[in-house]
């Protein structure tokens, strides 16, 4: 019989976690043609003293944490933001019901960061 | 609370206009995606994530430039057939009202496709050739004199699906007032005999025709990000 696994508690460090945003939960399911939905992401978690390696963080967030661990209220942590976006394309119905293809960029976020 | 919603309704608007739309499309009458644009929109849906050399400013499928692709459905009508040399088949005007186009959107490419009924049309006799002209016309479809054709193709055999590529005449210009008029003429080849209508052999059986517009909005037009 196998020991019981420790309980699994979500990393609270800085990285992706899963967002799907719906159009019709925004009101856009009319003129959007597809997609009817997608998987957006979003950046959520902490950018600790030190910075490790996969923290995607610059030379500057490694300076800002260490002023940070020195005087916690004066300056304070890096903000974990997205460092890799990548596109989606929609199509939907402009205002004179033409049906538009347009690629827009910056839409998932891939990648997360401390900066 | 009113508030409530009169902060949401900004922040949408505001989502709107970052998405290159002035108000939230309420479409009246929904017409059928284009089987052109489900393609493209299919083929960049099955690309593996995360794709870094995926150009969100650059439409692939065409090796041009862009990240806006529409298509217009003509709106022109027939025109009456006149019989200056050779048998007319077929002469309408082709008008495509292109007035949502953005100021400042870059037009990148244009293709005219023409729709017929039927697969394929063999000129009647072997030898013979139908001719179709594209001229630049007025808003009212009169073609303006004196000006050569923008396209002048013969062909043995008509196909169902014929596209014309029309992007240099239109970056020349030649779209007054945001929208574009052309008279499309079918004939076939002068000093043929035999009736008219076995002549035309069809070519006058056109289905649709449709302008397929390529273009770079502002986004994509500024210094490149990253």
């Amino acid at each position: 019989r196998s020991p019981p696994s420790p309980p699994v508690t979500p990393s609270p460090l800085c990285k992706p976690r899963r967002l799907y945003i719906s159009f019709s939960d925004v009101g856009w399911e009319n003129w959007i043609i597809a997609p009817q939905g997608y998987l957006a992401n979003y950046c959520r978690g902490d950018c600790p003293f030190p910075l490790a390696a996969e923290l995607n963080s610059t030379n500057h967030a490694v300076l800002q944490t260490m002023v940070h661990s020195l005087d916690p209220q004066g300056t304070p942590q890096p903000c974990c933001v997205p460092v890799r976006l990548s596109p989606i394309s929609i199509l939907y119905y402009d205002n004179s019901d033409n049906v538009v293809l347009r690629h827009y960029e910056d839409m998932v976020v891939d990648e997360c960061g401390c900066r | 609370s009113p508030v409530l919603a009169t902060g949401l309704s900004w922040q949408e608007s505001s989502l709107l206009k970052s998405l290159g739309l002035s108000a939230k499309p309420s479409p009246r009458s929904p017409v059928p995606v284009p089987p052109v644009l489900w393609r493209i929109f299919q083929r960049r849906k099955e690309l593996p994530r995360p794709h870094q050399e995926l150009d969100s400013c650059r439409v692939e499928e065409f090796n041009v430039p862009g990240n806006i692709v529409r298509v217009f459905a003509d709106q022109g009508r027939f025109l009456p057939e006149e019989q200056p040399q050779g048998w007319l088949c077929l002469r309408k005007l082709l008008f495509f009202n292109l007035s949502v186009l953005e100021e400042g959107e870059r037009l990148t490419m244009a293709q005219l496709e023409l729709r017929f009924q039927h697969n394929s049309y063999h000129s009647p006799r072997p030898g013979q050739v139908l001719e179709l002209r594209l001229y630049p016309a007025s808003p009212r479809g009169q073609p303006q004199p004196g000006r050569r054709p923008l396209v002048e193709r013969s062909f043995v055999q008509l196909h169902k699906s014929l596209l014309f590529k029309l992007s240099a005449a239109l970056k020349d210009g030649k779209m007054p007032g945001r929208n574009l008029t052309l008279v499309l003429e079918i004939s076939a080849s002068s000093g043929a005999s035999g009736s008219p209508r076995s002549l035309c052999a069809g070519s006058d059986a056109l289905e649709a025709a449709s302008l397929l517009v390529v273009t770079l909005g502002r986004q994509c037009r500024g210094p490149r990000r990253r």
